[in-house]
């Protein structure tokens, strides 16, 4: 075989020769799926009209509704232990994650790491990370709101007026807080988030969360000034966790308790023990 | 109560609508960062002092003197999202204590930066946990501004950890060579 596979009892992700991920495993089902990072450049616009704005800090606006992909081939390292098994991936030079799964968790654990965003080229650029599987979910999506109840989206579709989006990804693009998801009869991607962050399905089966983004003009709505954050030398590297739930529609429940888990984590406090032996501290 | 009233304030600042969204000027992000910082440290010197009168060890060795009034530091470690921590990276046994914030049982798979691969974990009964090395992703130790030495990350199960309550684990340099957790990446397959 040329898959590098990695996973629990439960839960099984395949990866392709090019380092991409290629195939799930879960809930007895064995479902096409792949993960890649891609990238948004921030529209430059007049702001001295309403409609021709920047993209910035208050909107979500890319340039001519196009996606850049990061990378064709990525660099892979595989570790398994008896704990967890982990996918360490580089992309490119500010582009890296790590997919893991522990050996009893019900989900699979996409640690990202994005940063300095290259701005040699003078574009500003807004970095995303996109789950396609073949689920059928016919423009339906699902995004929470405020970690409380789930929102129901409809792609291109507003539910009190007829709509005509001029801007076909912005437009479709809702704030997300915990969760997003989607579904159709047979199958259900959930994708848990750890912060706030901005997430779309431009296409059936398909959900993308904006992850990272760094702007060379201000956009008029009231911060005068772009979102180009320097004041650390380079700009700003980001790291943060997904986790990816795949299963039967009715897998609500781990959902749930996955998103109490990762949100309300324990408390780490750390003594060093140098004056006391094992059986002292005990 | 004035370290808790400092955050409090804190918190109260952080819900104005620019700092939710990230839409405040740079200076005042830095400033937000600053004080949330100021904040969880001095509350720390509360965290500290409760959980050293939780876990005395006055009892559990009668006739022991107290080496101070507050003998264990129950440091928290805020950068540990890139795999640094200055307690875990000293040569140092050193203790991990976790707090569950949630009201039922969790069970946690604890990853702590570390030195080398030669560990040993030990829970409160002094029963011997499972243990997995792996190393620290090559993307997070090129951080530029990452000040650590850790080059692995140390993985143990904290399983059943009580609800709003805590369980400590004792983590030691192993004496004896355990070559077998030495990490290694699985061959590229072509």
């Amino acid at each position: 075989s040329s898959l590098i596979s990695i996973g629990n009892k439960d839960l099984q992700l395949l990866f392709d020769t090019n380092g991409f991920l290629t195939e799930i495993q879960a809930d007895g089902m064995a479902r096409t799926i792949s993960q890649e990072f891609l990238y948004y450049v921030g529209a430059i616009g007049n702001n001295e009209e309403f409609l021709n704005r920047s993209s910035g800090a208050y909107i979500f606006r890319p340039l001519d509704n196009k996606v850049y992909a990061v990378a064709t081939q990525v660099d892979v390292e595989v570790y398994k232990g008896h704990l967890v098994e982990e996918v360490h991936q580089k992309f490119n030079d500010w582009i890296s994650q790590v997919v893991r799964v522990y050996r009893d968790k019900p989900y699979a654990e996409f640690e990202w790491l994005v940063g300095p965003i290259p701005i040699g080229d003078r574009k500003g650029k807004e970095i995303v990370t996109r789950f396609k599987s073949d689920i059928q979910s016919n423009g339906v999506f699902y995004t929470d709101s405020n970690g409380r109840e789930m929102i129901k989206r409809k792609r291109d579709h507003r539910d009190t007026w007829n709509l005509k989006l001029h801007e076909k990804i912005a437009g479709n693009y809702y704030p997300v807080t915990t969760k997003i998801a989607l579904e159709d009869d047979t199958a259900r991607m959930a994708i848990l988030t750890d912060r706030a962050q901005g997430g779309s399905s431009l296409e059936d089966g398909a959900l993308e969360l904006m992850v990272h983004r760094r702007l060379l003009h201000d956009d008029a709505f009231g911060v005068g000034e772009p979102l180009n954050e320097t004041e650390y030398g380079d700009g700003l590297i980001a790291r943060g966790k997904l986790h990816l739930i795949y299963g039967q529609p009715i897998q609500k429940a781990i959902e749930r308790q996955t998103q109490l888990e990762t949100l309300l984590p324990p408390w780490r406090f750390f003594s060093s023990m140098s004056a006391y032996t094992v059986d002292e501290w005990r | 109560e004035p370290h808790l009233t400092f955050m409090r304030e804190t918190m109260g600042i952080m819900q104005h609508h620019d700092a939710v969204t990230g839409t405040e000027k740079q200076k005042v992000a830095l400033d937000y960062a600053k004080r949330m910082s100021v904040a969880f440290r001095a509350c720390g010197t509360n965290t500290r002092s409760v959980l050293n009168q939780l876990s005395t060890n006055e009892g559990a060795q009668p006739g022991r003197r107290r080496r101070s009034a507050y003998p264990f530091e129950f440091k928290s470690c805020s950068l540990l999202n890139i795999s640094s921590c200055s307690v875990s990276e000293s040569n140092e046994p050193f203790a991990i204590t976790l707090y569950n914030p949630l009201a039922h049982p969790a069970n946690e798979y604890v990853r702590v930066p570390v030195l080398g691969y030669n560990y040993v974990v030990t829970d409160y009964n002094g029963a011997e946990l499972n243990t997995q090395v792996v190393p620290v992703p090559a993307g997070v130790s090129k951080i530029k501004h990452r000040a650590s030495v850790a080059k692995y990350e140390l993985i143990f199960l904290a399983s059943d950890l009580p609800p709003v309550g805590y369980k400590t684990f004792y983590v030691q340099k192993s004496d004896t060579d355990r070559g077998h957790m030495n990490p290694s990446s699985a061959p590229r397959k072509t």
